[in-house]
């Protein structure tokens, strides 16, 4: 007789397509829902645009930082640098704790 | 302060790589 079903054949429309999403979350914490339009936390836009704001060349310190904003931990601004960095919006100068913003210029 | 000019270029790509 004639082959009516093939087993195994290659599927047709598995709907499992994974969105292009960013990948960026490093860190442990993924429920930061308040984004504003640049797709940053509002920690992060607070850290950015306090680096941004420093006119040092050699940048600003994570402790300057934390001075600065002192209802933020210390943790939560080290996340919100390395993801400032990973994106290319920082980037360390002297050391890994200075800190200076690409777009200041 | 070499190192400097280096990190910021080196940002510099990242953000335009990861820019939209």
């Amino acid at each position: 007789g004639k082959p009516q079903t093939m087993p195994g054949a290659r599927g047709g429309m598995t709907s499992d397509i994974t969105p292009m999403s960013r990948p960026a979350m490093g860190g442990g914490y993924a429920g930061a829902n308040d984004m504003t339009n640049n797709g940053l936390s509002a920690n992060q836009n607070q850290v950015l645009s306090l680096i941004r704001s420093c006119p040092d060349p050699q940048g600003i310190s994570i402790q300057d930082l934390k001075q600065r904003l002192s209802g933020i931990s210390l943790t939560v601004i080290k996340q919100a640098v390395e993801f400032l960095s990973n994106e290319g919006h920082i980037f360390s100068t002297i050391d890994e704790d200075h800190f200076k913003s690409t777009d200041s210029d | 302060l070499d190192r400097i000019a280096r990190n910021k270029r080196a940002a510099l790509e990242r953000l335009s790589s990861a820019q939209t």
